[in-house]
């Protein structure tokens, strides 16, 4: 189930529609200081259900849309879709693509589609569970969090396990 | 249910072990299941790099405990593999012959897993199968770019 | 004493946006005193990068969050300035854009301030007016070596 | 007041008695992974006063003493000795040069030593008290620790300026 592509819209730097095509094998983001690499983790966190607003640097969801710039106004909605690989046919009853998107209005509000249809939350969550993907740490492994296990208390360190478990 | 965490513990604590000798080039590693004294269950990790003494992991270096670390997550990793992973500047603590130990073992995941890597190191870039570069040609807005890897010193974008 | 404090505070503030200014080459910067519910008092920072509008510190990236706090450091170092100063892998964060603008800034301090810098960084290695190599050709034994800027690439230290 | 020299032996990975000859002006220490730069910030930071184990890495002080290594035996003592440039006559009591020494037994017995002559722990502190010289975190910027600063809550900020003023 690998990643064909990410689109990201008023998704934090990303303001206007930015599509980054993934090719199997090894990829390698670069890019001088601020300039969204991590951000684009954080919007894979964020469509794979991410409902912690914290641990994308944020205090409230609202701050994930693009908030202006020194030229550019903000805007009114977040948008990121992730595009997956189904041609193994790992998920037996979608078909050889799978797209999940997640949307954040301003006012609050949120949407959420799979193949462009709207669900809720929890059939993103569900999809996501029957594939295997978890967002551990262990899968998406953070910027200045990566001895953060070591540093952990050994109960903490539990909870990890149990979830590879 | 508990049998199935002892196994699991088993591998994962085999997997640290082994990680940790590639990564490291030698040395050894373990994972300890305690009891606090709460009663409440814990791991506890014990780290030896080549050549030197078993000590507390508090006294290892900026890159050895990037480096445990990583050995420990993809210890985890190996027992329920994703089918991507997504790396951000875990290299940056790394020296260079660490750094290419480390680029080794993620070319042997190669194939059945996506490495997605984010990286300001040199050496990482040149290993990689391609390249995106991000840029802010306007400034505070994101744009991607598709890099070429031959001339990298002038296609990285610079600030 | 509190006068004293008041005075030292704006002088740090000053500093601060300075600083800032000049490690990110543009922006702005500022610094609030501020009171908690307990009726405690604290200091908040405030951090445009150029081109950006202000928003909370913690969305910042990790190059810009290691160069705020640079800049605050620097500006409460110019209040009361040691003689030597030791910065370890500082610029392990940042691009080679802002490693330049760090070690001009380093560089004007020269002469009355005496930097010790712990680096990996090739670029800062260059810019050193003197080199110590470290390494164990004994496990887990450290041992002294003076480095030759000249020929850099064969003289640092290999794992 | 330069830092001449520092000297150190049987302290963390320093077993041997290692000189660092240190110049005016800018001096980078460089080295792979473990091999020991850190070590010397934590020596540094110990010969001026440092009281906290935790502030060097260690569980307890007498883990700063040399424990062994593969092929080397553990030793019995570690000792740091920071040597001053005084010629611009900063502290006038004191000659060219200045010595701090500070030595660590395993038993747990220490020592220090001002130009080789023994005094007590309050009379370094004083000293460099006396200098201005602080260990904070503007004089000794600590490896991963950078944005401390920035994630301390707004009080913990307070301390350190109140250390600046
Ligand atoms: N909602 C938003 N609107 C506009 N800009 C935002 C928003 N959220 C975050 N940003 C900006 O995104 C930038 C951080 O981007 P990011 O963390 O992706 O950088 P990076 O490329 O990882 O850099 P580094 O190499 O330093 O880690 C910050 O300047 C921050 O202000
Ligand atoms: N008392 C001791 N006896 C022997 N070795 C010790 C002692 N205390 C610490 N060490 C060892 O010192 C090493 C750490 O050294 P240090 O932190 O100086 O490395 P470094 O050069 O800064 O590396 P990096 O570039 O990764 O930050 C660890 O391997 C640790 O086990
Ligand atoms: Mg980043
Ligand atoms: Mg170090």
């Amino acid at each position: 189930l690998f990643i064909k592509r990410l689109e990201l819209s008023g998704f934090k730097t990303f303001v206007r529609r930015t599509t980054l095509n993934v090719d199997a094998g090894m990829t390698g983001i670069v890019g001088p200081n601020g300039c969204g690499k991590s951000n684009i983790i954080d919007a894979v966190r964020w469509v794979l259900g991410e409902q912690s607003a914290k641990a994308l640097r944020a205090a409230r969801m609202e701050e994930l849309v693009f908030h202006g710039s020194e030229r550019e106004k903000p805007v009114g909605m977040a948008e990121v879709t992730l595009t997956l690989d189904n041609e193994s046919g790992v998920l037996s009853k979608q078909g050889p693509e799978i797209s999940l998107t997640r949307r954040l209005y301003r006012s609050g509000e949120s949407e959420y589609l799979i193949n462009r249809s709207p669900v809720r939350l929890k059939d993103i969550t569900d999809l996501i569970l029957d594939t295997g993907i978890t967002t551990g740490a262990y899968v998406i492994m953070e910027q200045g969090k990566i001895d953060s296990v070591l540093t952990a208390r050994p109960t903490e360190r539990m909870a990890l396990f149990e979830e590879a478990a | 249910s508990e049998r199935r965490f002892e196994r699991t513990f088993t591998t994962i604590r085999e997997n640290f072990h082994t990680m940790f000798r590639r990564l490291f080039g030698g040395g050894e590693a373990d994972l300890k299941l305690v009891e606090t004294e709460e009663k409440e269950r814990g791991i506890e990790i014990e780290a030896k790099p080549p050549g030197k003494r078993t000590q507390s992991i508090a006294l290892l270096s900026g890159g050895e405990k990037a480096l445990t670390s990583t050995a420990l997550l993809f210890a985890l990793y190996m027992t329920k593999p994703s089918p991507f992973c997504f790396l951000d500047e875990l290299d940056a603590p790394l020296d260079d012959a660490n750094t290419d130990r480390f680029m080794k073992i993620l070319k042997e995941f190669n194939g059945t897993t996506q490495f997605i890597l984010i990286t300001h190191n040199k050496h990482t870039m040149e290993l990689a199968d391609s390249l995106y570069g991000i840029t802010m040609e306007d400034p505070g807005v994101s744009k991607v770019v598709s890099v070429r890897l031959s001339g990298l010193q002038a296609a990285v974008p610079a600030a």
